[in-house]
């Protein structure tokens, strides 16, 4: 494993832990979207099916029960924690995220490595992370107050992409056949989303101001 | 090894 893979997963695991943070010590799930968050749940559990059946190191087998049982902790507390539930931004919130899942089953059906209901399942969840992350810059535009720990969220989860397309760039590099279209295309489609979003970030750090982002 | 065996990415 290389240096921008590793980095790539902890940027991944940090901006977990921050919304975790918030939503368990603060109590509070402001400006967070639910709808991106069970499209991250969605998304995990039809990747890591495999889980038990395909084993590939300790380390692989840990992150992927950690970014499984975290998901569905954020979209529990979200939905049933009874202080919580009461600060999430309903109204605010609504993207129509089940019209953006039948699309990308679809793709994922049609294309994928091979036909089988492994692949299937995993090219649908890599087309569905490359746009799970809408509804929350949908969100956030929409936030007057966007506070530090939900903007640091987005932005780990943003520096985890870009990771990766440096690591498939060295990966290319140094290992022999080591080509897969579906997951360099839809990961950089992935991380052009956040385009808009490092911008006003970066601008606003600079600046020492609160993020807001322009409607 | 299939295409799947391959995959090690999170």
């Amino acid at each position: 494993m290389n240096l921008f893979r590793l980095a790539g997963d902890m940027t991944h695991l940090v901006s977990v832990v921050v919304l975790l943070l918030k939503i368990h010590t603060i109590k509070s799930c402001a400006g967070v979207s639910l709808k991106t968050q069970e499209l991250y749940a969605l998304v995990f559990a039809a990747r890591y099916l495999d889980l038990f059946v395909h084993f590939v190191s300790l380390y692989n087998t840990v992150m992927k029960l950690v970014f499984l049982a975290s998901s569905f902790t954020i979209v529990w507390y979200m939905r049933r924690h009874k202080i919580v539930r009461r600060t999430y931004d309903k109204e605010h919130d609504t993207f129509r995220h089940h019209f953006i899942v039948l699309p990308c089953l679809v793709l994922g059906l049609l294309l994928n490595e091979k036909f089988t209901f492994r692949e299937v399942m995993w090219a649908f969840s890599i087309y569905l992370e490359a746009v799970a992350i809408l509804p929350q810059l949908v969100l956030l535009q929409r936030t007057r107050n966007i506070d530090n720990l939900t903007a640091q969220y987005v932005f780990f989860l943003g520096a985890y992409r870009v990771l990766y397309i440096f690591n498939w760039i060295y990966r290319y590099f140094t290992e022999p056949h080591f080509v897969h279209w579906i997951s360099w295309i839809a990961g950089i489609v992935q991380t052009l989303l956040y385009g808009d979003f490092f911008y006003y970030y970066i601008l606003s750090w600079k600046n020492n101001v609160k993020l807001e982002l322009p409607a | 090894k299939d295409a799947f065996e391959k995959k090690d990415e999170l």
